[in-house]
């Protein structure tokens, strides 16, 4: 009678949890424990190999929703959200049997249970032959997740397993179908730049390339515009990409540019560095005898620190500092503050539509070469600035009026952190 | 490699009853439309009330016997070993299977022919995950139009050319230079359908795809 009771519980818990056509969510909080149980590991591949396609597995789905995964080998195996293990026929006290070798490879369960058939010839990330461990990982943690099958062609949930392309990836509509569940990613960001490098082509022309960058703590993401998403396998530790700047994150990117100046500095506290674009790190010592990092006030008299962020703008040569409520216009010609700044920002930069604006502490001041335009990011909210398209359109526009607040998330998509421990896998 | 014990790797040979049972014939097919989710599995309330002793997962251990037995029913003719599971079908399940079969043929791009066909009995035998299918998630959220980005690196060659006429951005936006100070700038196409702008004998290309940016981080491999 109690088991009947239990399976008359659980089946009504599972059609109320059914998949709908978009799935469900299947959980309410954002970091989840995960654990290869150890009565499950696979006679095919090494513990190890099988535990790194697993982290690779769940870094995956973080880097595209605001889920956080974390492997917990510790903690009492109840506390454990999602269990993972190998095994043939009749298998980890499962009432699905597998069939062997073909056909079903894996099945997971709605609480949280994946189970992957060992009959199966699962191989590595790296192999061209046999069942993707990989790619069923993602497919079955997609279901324990809430996503349902789905027969578009390139997604991760398509019930059959497609030979191991070389490399798949979550595209744009399993990344909204998973967001769909949980949300979108959103967070405030230290500072956004779009970094300019120099090329020779082979025809010895000089091109100037950009890539665009978001900071925040430790961690940098490149978005790429042209595929409206993060590149594959960001968010990367800070020093792996910019070398030499403080490991814990900036507080702002300038880059002056101009007929005479071609020059990127990063501040930090008190502090900043120049960075050597041809060398890809900071300067230890510049042309001009400077060590770094320098002191802000002796590289910028009259300007604060630390600063909240700042950017440079062409128009008129200057950089435009951001602290609190103020910002400060240092001109790089004179290399002192500008005539009548300090400023606040509401006077330099202010609401087209009335209280609508930023007031002060911004995150970010970022020009944008994809947006012919310069943001004010704050929080999980941005403020474009007029400029001369705009005002072109609507003349009574104020110069460098700031534009109603959108959300970040709803023009940069997919920036999304991953758990501290799957950082580097 | 798997790991074995014995010389001859005998403990690891996949022992024949450890193979699938394929799927080759209609009775095979109606189960494998059955364990995914395409034939409307028995609704366990009302089954449970009517076979109290019966249990939902053991619906999934009947479907594997059913398949185990199907195998001894196909493999001897003699009508009376048929068991209680008999393969006469009655009109309505007849139907129910062939509509089945239908939205398994077109969910799997198969030819729609309501018949187990070869290309069929190939589809249902792939590796696939045992989670059934559910309703079909075909109205999935559309990509953004890809128009506001790029603007600098408009692979469509019809936008390189009114980069700036387009009020896409002016110089004044993008380099600010007061009116005194203007930089020679004309927009040629390049042939690698990049958008790039000549600034006083530096083009401005457009934004580096993944080939660039850091080139320096380590084990990036993806």
């Amino acid at each position: 009678r109690r088991r009947r009771h239990l399976a008359f519980l659980v089946s009504g818990r599972r059609r109320k949890r059914d998949l709908a056509e978009s799935g469900f969510m299947a959980f309410s909080k954002t970091v989840l424990k995960w654990r290869l149980i150890g009565e499950g590991y696979s006679s095919q591949l090494s513990v190890e190999e099988q535990r790194y396609v697993f982290r690779l597995a769940f870094r995956m789905w973080s880097e595209v929703s605001p889920l956080e995964f974390v492997e917990d080998v510790w903690s009492p195996l109840e506390d454990v959200d999602i269990k993972l293990g190998f095994g043939t026929g009749r298998h980890l006290g499962c009432s699905q049997r597998f069939d062997g070798t073909g056909q079903e490879f894996a099945h997971a369960w709605f609480l949280g249970d994946i189970h992957f058939d060992d009959d199966e010839h699962f191989t590595g990330p790296n192999s061209h032959s046999g069942i993707s461990l990989l790619k069923v990982a993602v497919h079955e943690i997609g279901h324990v997740l809430g996503l349902p099958h789905t027969y578009r062609p390139g997604s991760i949930m398509q019930p059959s397993y497609l030979p191991h392309e070389s490399s798949f990836e979550m595209d744009w509509m399993d990344r909204k179908a998973i967001q769909h569940l949980y949300g979108a990613c959103k967070g405030r960001f230290d500072t956004v730049f779009d970094w300019i490098r120099k090329e020779k082509t082979p025809y010895g022309d000089l091109i100037v390339r950009f890539n665009t960058y978001f900071m925040r703590d430790g961690w940098y993401w490149l978005y790429e515009n042209r595929n409206n998403r993060t590149r594959y396998g960001d968010p990367v530790a800070l020093q792996i990409g910019w070398h030499g700047l403080p490991s814990d994150g900036v507080d702002a990117h300038v880059h002056v540019w101009s007929k005479k100046r071609d020059v990127v500095y990063f501040f930090k506290g008190t502090q900043f560095w120049k960075y050597d674009n041809e060398n890809d790190q900071v300067f230890i010592k510049d042309s001009d005898g400077h060590r770094y990092p320098r002191l802000v006030s002796e590289g910028f008299p009259g300007v604060p620190s630390p600063i909240d962020t700042a950017f440079y703008d062409r128009r008129d040569s200057h950089i435009y500092f951001f602290k609190g409520t103020q910002v400060f216009a240092f001109s790089v010609e004179t290399s002192s503050l500008a005539r009548g700044f300090p400023k606040t920002i509401r006077d330099v930069f202010p609401p087209v539509e009335r209280g609508d604006h930023p007031d002060g502490h911004i995150d970010a001041a970022y020009f944008s070469y994809t947006h012919s335009a310069i943001f004010l990011l704050k929080g999980t909210r941005f403020w474009q600035v007029a400029g001369s398209r705009q005002r072109w359109r609507r003349p009574l526009l104020p110069r460098n009026g700031l534009l109603p607040h959108r959300e970040v998330d709803q023009q940069w998509f997919d920036i999304c952190n991953v758990h501290p421990t799957a950082l580097k896998l | 490699e798997k790991l074995f014990h014995s010389r001859d790797h005998s403990d690891v040979q996949t022992p024949q009853s450890h193979r699938a049972a394929v799927v080759t014939d209609e009775l095979k097919a109606e189960l494998f439309l059955s364990r995914y989710g395409f034939i409307k599995p028995v609704n366990w309330e009302e089954a449970q009330l009517e076979d109290p002793d019966s249990d939902p997962d053991d619906f999934l251990d009947d479907l594997q016997a059913r398949i185990q037995e199907g195998t001894s029913v196909l493999h001897s003719r003699d009508k009376s070993q048929i068991g209680h599971h008999d393969v006469f079908k009655s009109q309505a399940e007849n139907r129910a299977f062939i509509s089945a079969l239908k939205e398994f043929q077109r969910v799997s791009g198969l030819v729609v022919t309501g018949v187990f066909d070869e290309a069929t009995k190939e589809a249902m035998n792939k590796p696939r995950c045992g989670v059934p299918d559910q309703n079909m998630d075909l109205n999935a959220p559309v990509e953004p139009e890809n128009n506001q980005t790029d603007s600098f690196d408009k692979t469509d060659s019809n936008n390189t050319s009114d980069l700036f006429s387009s009020g896409n951005y002016s110089e004044d936006d993008l380099f600010g230079f007061n009116n005194t100070e203007s930089f020679l700038v004309n927009i040629s196409n390049d042939t690698n359908s990049n958008t790039s702008m000549n600034i006083n004998n530096t083009s401005v290309d457009g934004e580096m795809g993944n080939v660039g940016g850091n080139t320096n981080q380590s084990g990036a491999v993806r």
